[in-house]
């Protein structure tokens, strides 16, 4: 008669390696294969890989097409997140996405604080065919966003993405100044709908959880893009970050350039912990 | 925190008597998960452990009057002189120096940092701007330099061209140390990886600091050894230090590189630079 030590013990290992290299974090590892354990006695001839695979599915929130719904309606786009995780780029590839599915679309650069950050931004525009709004370096992310909107209003436009300077989480005035930025989009923002956006680096650790309940806290956060997963990094933390906070992972960074983006998707992203 | 459940382990144990090698399994068990939520990599929490178990199992341990304390004092100075025992002295002014890492690590920041830390020292130095890839990463070079008051070597051309010929600019008007800023790469992009040996080769920097953002995961040992079998690394930067990581990959990239952390960022400004300190970082680590 199979016994799970004697069949599993060396498989579960595997398991267990797989997922906390993938940076899911021992404590949801462990919860992850305890219901594993307890579903193989149920179903012993299920295989202990699908059994997980499964698990963690059942996890995350149900997999919709974040860029369907951008094409209904107009929308405001806010894009938040810590220094360097890639918020300014997935704007640039966003932004050509909506675009090139016929939406008009403008940037504002909200990002007053950090060198060239506007003239970044700029050079994305420019790529690909959307127009910035932005003040100078220095200037209010409030009153940046307020022009931003006022514009779009004027001109009719559809979506308008709005970058935000890289901020730790931590930072209680530089969190207080991004809540003044969406207060103010919610104030002048009429018929459009907002989307708040966090991007997170898919090589974080566990950090990710924390910025992902302040920003939460904070802000109210509809949906991440997690970016860089074009390399070794596996994202895991938002597994974590899907079962305590329920907030959806709609985006996928892959690369540094335009095309580089994809919408997420639960089964491969699962199927790619396990390589 | 690491500290009050192995108080509570060892509580329990008192109450039972004598202390047994389960009882040590049970602590090694907090300090895997304490590690493992720091972003440690899992494979060096197991290498961390086994010499805790060793040390610990010894009879002064065992049969101490205060084991948890002797426990916790292992763990603390295992951990410290993993990351490097004592502070590493001022090795004096670098002729040139070049930054590398992943994508938004926070290189071009600490390349103005570093020009500010060696100005202070008597240095002259010079910011080269070796990354052509990046929107505005040059603007945003020169932006920095213009604030801290450092010139900025660009030119038109390959970034192992401009590295060459910044160095030898910077013999000819006296610049020391020169601070080569890369483009962001995967340690898994062949073409990038090999511009950036290239790059070494052509250059010979006497310093090659690999920056790294401190709240990185597991994946630190993949990036730590990948960029140490391209060039040979002769520090760490741990950035976004002001946050609330624990630092853990810190921890991984010391054990499988062998190289030292030498500084750590601390903020966004030019000043927020500081010298790493191994046993801060242990208590960081341990929570
Ligand atoms: N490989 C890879 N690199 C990416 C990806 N997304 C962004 N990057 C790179 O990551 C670096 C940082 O990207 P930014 O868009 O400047 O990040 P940010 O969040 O706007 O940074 P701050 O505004 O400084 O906080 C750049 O070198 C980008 O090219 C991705 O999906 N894959
Ligand atoms: N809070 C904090 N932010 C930092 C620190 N170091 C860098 N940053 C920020 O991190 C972001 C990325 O910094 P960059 O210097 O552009 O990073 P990079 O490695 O040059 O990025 P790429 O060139 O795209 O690879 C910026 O918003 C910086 O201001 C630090 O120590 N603390
Ligand atoms: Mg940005
Ligand atoms: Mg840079």
């Amino acid at each position: 008669k199979r016994s799970f030590s004697n069949v599993s013990a060396e498989h579960l290992e595997e398991l267990e390696i797989a997922l906390l290299s993938a940076d899911v974090g021992p404590k949801t590892t462990e919860r992850l294969l305890e219901e594993v354990k307890t579903k193989w006695k149920l179903s012993p001839d299920e295989r202990l890989s699908i059994l997980l695979k499964n698990s963690i599915t059942s996890l995350l929130p149900p997999s919709f097409n974040v860029i369907d719904r951008f094409l209904q309606g107009k929308w405001v786009i806010l894009v938040i997140g810590v220094n360097g995780s890639g918020k300014t780029t997935t704007i640039g590839k966003l932004g050509k996405i909506l675009r090139d599915r016929g939406k008009s679309v403008i940037f504002v650069a909200g990002d007053t604080f950090r060198a060239a950050a506007i003239e970044q931004l700029e050079i994305w525009g420019e790529r690909v065919g959307i127009p910035v709004i932005k003040h100078r370096e220095g200037a209010d992310p409030g009153a940046v966003a307020f022009d931003g909107l006022k514009s779009a209003k004027a001109r009719g436009i559809d979506i308008v993405i709005v970058d935000t300077a890289g901020r730790l989480h931590t930072k209680y005035n530089l969190m207080e100044e991004l809540k003044k930025v969406k207060r103010v989009i919610e104030r002048e923002r009429e018929d459009y709908q907002l989307y708040t956006l966090l991007v997170i680096d898919a090589t974080t650790g566990q950090n990710a959880i924390n910025q992902a309940r302040m920003f939460n806290e904070s802000l109210n956060i509809d949906g991440i893009a997690i970016t860089k997963l074009d390399g070794t990094a596996k994202g895991g933390v938002i597994i974590s970050i899907a079962s305590e906070l329920k907030i959806p992972v709609v985006l996928v960074g892959v690369g540094e350039g335009v095309e580089d983006m994809q919408g997420f998707n639960s089964k491969e992203f699962v199927d790619a912990l396990f390589w | 925190v690491l500290t009050q459940k192995i108080q509570n382990i060892f509580d329990r144990i008192k109450r039972r008597g004598k202390l047994s090698e389960a009882d040590i399994q049970e602590v090694l068990r907090e300090i895997r998960i304490t590690l493992l939520e720091a972003d440690v990599n899992y494979k060096v929490v197991k290498d961390f452990l086994e010499k805790v178990k060793e040390k610990a199992l010894q009879e002064s341990v065992l049969k101490s009057i205060s084991p948890s304390e002797q426990i916790l004092k292992i763990i603390y100075e295992e951990l410290t002189s993993m990351l490097g025992g004592e502070v590493k002295t001022d090795k004096g002014l670098p002729s040139v120096i070049m930054l590398i890492g992943l994508q938004g690590s926070g290189k071009t920041t600490t390349a103005g940092k570093l020009a500010v830390y060696y100005r202070k020292r008597q240095g002259r130095p010079l910011l080269v701007a070796c990354d052509t890839r990046r929107p505005a990463a040059i603007q945003q070079l020169e932006v920095i330099g213009n604030s801290i008051n450092v010139p900025v070597y660009k030119e038109n051309t390959d970034p192992i061209s401009i590295a060459v010929n910044a160095v030898k600019f910077a013999k000819e008007k006296v610049y020391m140390p020169v601070i080569l800023d890369t483009s962001g790469r995967l340690h898994i992009d062949e073409d990038l990886m090999d511009e950036l040996r290239k790059t070494y080769e052509s250059v010979k920097p006497q310093e090659v600091f690999l920056v790294v953002d401190a709240m990185t995961g597991q994946d630190a040992v993949n990036i730590g050894e990948s960029f140490a079998k391209v060039v040979p690394l002769t520090g760490i930067i741990l950035t976004k230090m002001d946050g609330d990581a624990r630092g853990g990959s810190a921890l991984s990239m010391r054990a499988v590189t062998g190289v030292p952390i030498v500084f750590i960022g601390v903020g966004e400004k030019f000043d927020a630079i500081e010298p790493f300190y191994p046993d801060r970082i242990a208590s960081r680590i341990l929570g």
